[in-house]
């Protein structure tokens, strides 16, 4: 069982739509790199969350195929039980046959939630046993001219925001791509330098490792030092948010993750989220209890920094969004 | 050839469960539900 990232659904943001089956059966999926399964609800499931969801119905598929084996896919704020099968998938007018995927009969934590299944886009090691992960399945099947996957996550709009197969539309960034080596091929998994703000190292001063992930919104990290990150925006904790000044946006420092020797400092604008009235830090803890050491770079950080994800040479690409 | 699949931003759970205060409530009763799941 993999545990996959902390994934905070509650501001997962960013959805695409797929179709599988024969005729095709529309969806609503989270692009997800901190996870490589894909998986949509059952027509037959009964848990709550998929009576606000579409639901694939495989009667109505002529290309299905039950392959039966039972899963359970954990997440760090739900899990899917289910069963295997197989059918055409299509992304935008990429063709995925025989492509494995799960069928969820039972869901926690997905309630109400902004799309219907997940996408995942990590590598195989993270899939279930004995599956093909989509991008994997597409590249053996010659779809892509060079094996990458690039997100442009759009920070105000609500649309605007892509995810493209198979190269990378240099429009969507500026300057040059910085390419980091993926330290640990499972989740796409890199190793940071430091973490400073005003010059000062505040975490991650020995080296940590950070996931890159589209699947989780915020920032996380190892409570103690996302304590130190706070005390030093003097945050305070109020029902489970760090609330902050508003009036701090203007005065406090960019917090600076450098990675492979690049510094890739986040404004105070975009680490700090103003909703209503108050405004609250994006920075979480808690990544401790799945991996010591480790942060979770998810949206809040892929809003200013375009990704390019290369399955060729294991590495992933950043450069300022445009 | 590159394939460019638009994503669309959709409104966020927590700012919906915010404006309702249904907020605290929700993460209350999602421990609850992930703590007895893990004990499952």
């Amino acid at each position: 069982i993999t545990i996959h990232p902390l994934r905070n659904y509650l501001d997962t943001a960013y959805v695409g739509n797929i179709t599988i089956g024969t005729p095709p059966q529309e969806f609503r999926v989270v692009f997800d790199t901190g996870s490589a399964n894909l998986w949509v609800p059952c027509i037959t499931c009964t848990s709550p969350a998929c009576y606000t969801h579409k639901t694939f119905n495989p009667q109505n598929s002529s290309s299905f195929r039950e392959v039966g084996s039972p899963i359970t896919i954990f997440y760090g704020s739900g899990i899917i039980q289910g069963f295997l099968g197989s059918d055409t998938v299509r992304i935008g007018n990429l063709v995925s046959p025989e492509q494995s995927f799960g069928l969820s009969l039972e869901e926690y934590g997905f309630d109400s939630l902004p799309f219907d299944g997940i996408l995942g886009l990590a590598f195989p090691a993270m899939g279930i046993e004995d599956t093909i992960p989509i991008f994997d399945n597409l590249w053996s099947h010659g779809a892509f001219s060079e094996p990458v996957f690039a997100f442009y996550l759009n920070t105000n709009k609500p649309e605007g925001s892509v995810v493209m197969f198979g190269g990378v539309d240099h429009r969507y960034y500026k300057g040059e791509l910085n390419w980091i080596p993926v330290s640990q091929t499972s989740h796409w998994q890199i190793s940071m330098n430091n973490i400073s703000m005003n010059g000062t190292v505040t975490a991650c001063s020995c080296g940590c490792e950070a996931l890159v992930d589209t699947g989780t919104s915020l920032i996380y990290g190892p409570t103690k030092l996302v304590t130190n990150i706070h005390k030093l925006m003097n945050a305070r904790l109020e029902n489970s948010e760090y609330v902050v000044s508003c009036d701090a946006v203007k005065t406090l420092p960019p917090v600076i993750f450098n990675i492979n020797g690049i510094d890739y400092p986040l404004r105070p604008q975009a680490y700090i989220i103003k909703i209503q009235n108050n405004c609250r830090s994006v920075f979480q803890g808690g990544t401790e209890n799945s991996s010591l050491n480790t942060w979770i770079l998810g949206d809040i950080f892929l809003r200013q920094y375009f990704s390019v994800f290369d399955r060729k040479n294991r590495r992933i690409g950043l450069a300022p969004a445009v | 050839c590159i394939v460019i699949l638009p994503l669309k931003k959709m409104k966020t759970l927590r700012e919906t469960l915010r404006e309702k205060n249904l907020l605290n409530n929700f993460l209350e009763e999602q421990a609850y539900r992930l703590s007895k799941n893990d004990s499952k």
